[in-house]
């Protein structure tokens, strides 16, 4: 199950990794930039239909890019001082503002490219049920992983709500 | 099956990114550095036990660490301007020396940790079996992707060579 690879895979070699160092990573750019997150969570979005377009703010015009958090190096199966970064984001609902650390789940990418391609044989009507087992798997790693509890959230996109109301991802995401 | 999702995410979510990338990007790099490279196809280190260090000359002391090629960035799924690079390794074997771009499978670091962890469901018996499942589905992959033939070189490791010969991954990589 396609699915459940991606999930650990974004775990063991993403979450895992990034998340306890973000934290301090935040503190520390908040000294020097003077940018006040209103949470230090990455919020991680997981559209039903497995889309994730490169911005964020194209989706709903109450959101958009404030900028990105200095960025951490390590070294990873010979790439040297490989580079993650997070991006903040400022979302704007009812007068009030709301600054996160924002991004898709970079493997819904990967789900909805291999339900284009002919020869990596998954449909489309695959797609939607591995997007809601990575949703499924990626919860249970997380809520047991020591590394990662209570320091990220997992915002489920239900696309269809989204096509019909333009408000739909900053609501959720403040919520 | 694990390997075949991490093989199409793999190429999907990386090496039909920046492969295309990389002949045009060596060049500009070459002008810049004087650097240059004995092929600007990327070697891609594949070993059968799964285990990829973040330093590859701790393997084999006729491989060192030159230089990081130029960066690319990116927008990726809200993360803005990602960045993926590329480590320039120096060969050197009977006095002769070879210069190219090298790393690990990356996705081979969940295959390891997953066989680690108790509640993934994956054996270390299971892990052979997914590496050379992992390689077959990439070779199929990259053969017949236009963006990619011919710039790439997969190199399968047989972990028991490599510990009969200090030697074995420098040979293979130059061969
Ligand atoms: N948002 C985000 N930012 C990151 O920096 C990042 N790095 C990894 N990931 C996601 O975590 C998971 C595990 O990563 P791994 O490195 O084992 O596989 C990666 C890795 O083998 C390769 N790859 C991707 N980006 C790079 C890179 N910059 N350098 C080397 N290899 C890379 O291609 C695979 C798929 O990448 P993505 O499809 O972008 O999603 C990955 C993956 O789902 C990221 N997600």
């Amino acid at each position: 199950n396609v699915a459940h690879g991606l999930a650990w895979s974004f775990y063991l070699g993403y979450l895992k990794l990034v998340i306890p160092a973000l934290e301090e990573q935040v503190k520390k750019d908040s000294n020097q930039t003077g940018v006040i997150l209103h949470s230090s969570r990455l919020h991680i979005l997981l559209p039903l239909s497995a889309v994730a377009p490169a911005k964020i703010e194209e989706e709903d015009h109450n959101i958009c890019f404030h900028q990105n958090l200095t960025e951490m190096q390590m070294d990873r199966a010979g790439v040297r001082r490989r580079v993650y970064k997070h991006s903040i984001y400022k979302i704007t609902n009812q007068e009030k503002e709301y600054l996160c650390l924002l991004e898709y789940a970079t493997p819904l990418l990967t789900l909805y490219e291999m339900s284009q391609d002919n020869t990596a044989g998954f449909s489309e009507h695959d797609r939607r049920q591995q997007v809601l087992l990575f949703h499924r798997t990626l919860s249970h790693i997380l809520e047991t992983s020591l590394e990662c509890r209570n320091r990220y959230r997992l915002i489920l996109i239900d696309d269809q709500q989204a096509a019909a109301d333009p408000h739909y991802l900053s609501t959720e995401i403040i919520r």
